[in-house]
């Protein structure tokens, strides 16, 4: 038996939000730890990792693992009826071949139930290593939802190069050329750790999809690091993360 | 696919 309770629907839908762009159906893996979600997008180029520790939830139970695959798009219509400020519990039994969303009004005076088909979905799981990215930056998620938007004006390719004076994001094409430099601000807006400066150069359309993830995390953190996958991670306050992966372009 | 990497050339299961 599977029951978690979250006090708002709000953080929930941010949650499918930050996932549906990239993923049509995924599969969440239920523990007694917690919600772990992996899956690539279908190109196999860019990844997302969700992680929510059962400390996120109000309540928790999750007696025996289990797997539930979702079609995101079915589920974002079910959260479509629930209220931001509705508290919501899913429930799932075990071997169960559907999964129940209940949305309770803040004043309890309105509860709706829906239940929706679980499938069954072949995940093609990667192992991830622990890695030490040489470039760590910290900024405002919101000040990196801008840069990735105003990069994409000027081109689909997006260099991003770090080094102890900054980290910069260029791109260039038939309109012209734009670069974005971010030094660390002594208010800590801005942090930058570098051991060795790195230069990448990535698919803008994958980082815009990344900050719809924008609306969960104050700060997001960027890791480079040589002819390894970027990672740009959201907190989810203190309880988890989403995390997308991002194959650099290849050098031609 | 844009001349990018498959991200399992980098994390490919053992």
């Amino acid at each position: 038996m599977f029951e978690a309770r979250l006090a708002s629907t709000l953080t929930l839908k941010r949650i499918v939000d930050a996932l549906r762009e990239i993923l049509n159906q995924s599969t969440l893996d239920c523990s007694d730890t917690g919600i772990q979600m992996q899956a690539m997008d279908n190109s196999h180029v860019s990844l997302v990792s969700l992680c929510l520790r059962k400390e996120y939830f109000e309540k928790y139970k999750c007696n025996r693992n289990i797997s539930l695959g979702l079609d995101l798009k079915s589920l974002t219509k079910v959260l479509k009826c629930a209220n931001g400020d509705d508290a919501v519990t899913i429930k799932a039994a075990d071997k169960a071949d559907k999964v129940e969303l209940s949305f309770e009004s803040a004043g309890k005076e309105r509860t709706a139930d829906y239940e929706l088909r679980l499938l069954n979905l072949d995940q093609e799981h990667l192992a991830i290593p622990e890695t030490e990215y040489n470039c760590v930056v910290h900024m405002p998620a919101t000040e990196f939802a801008r840069i990735c938007r105003d990069m994409a004006t000027f081109s689909e390719s997006v260099v991003i190069a770090c080094s102890k004076e900054g980290i910069k994001f260029s791109a260039s094409g038939e309109m012209g050329a734009a670069n974005i430099k971010l030094s660390e601000t002594t208010k800590g807006e801005v942090s930058i750790q570098v051991d060795e400066p790195v230069a990448l150069s990535f698919a803008g359309r994958y980082l815009s999809t990344f900050t719809r993830a924008t609306p969960l995390a104050e700060k997001v953190k960027i890791g480079l690091a040589p002819d390894v996958p970027l990672l740009v991670e959201y907190p989810i306050e203190d309880y988890g993360y989403i995390r997308y992966y991002l194959a650099p372009k290849v050098d031609d | 696919e844009d001349l990018q990497q498959e991200l399992s050339n980098y994390y490919a299961m053992p």
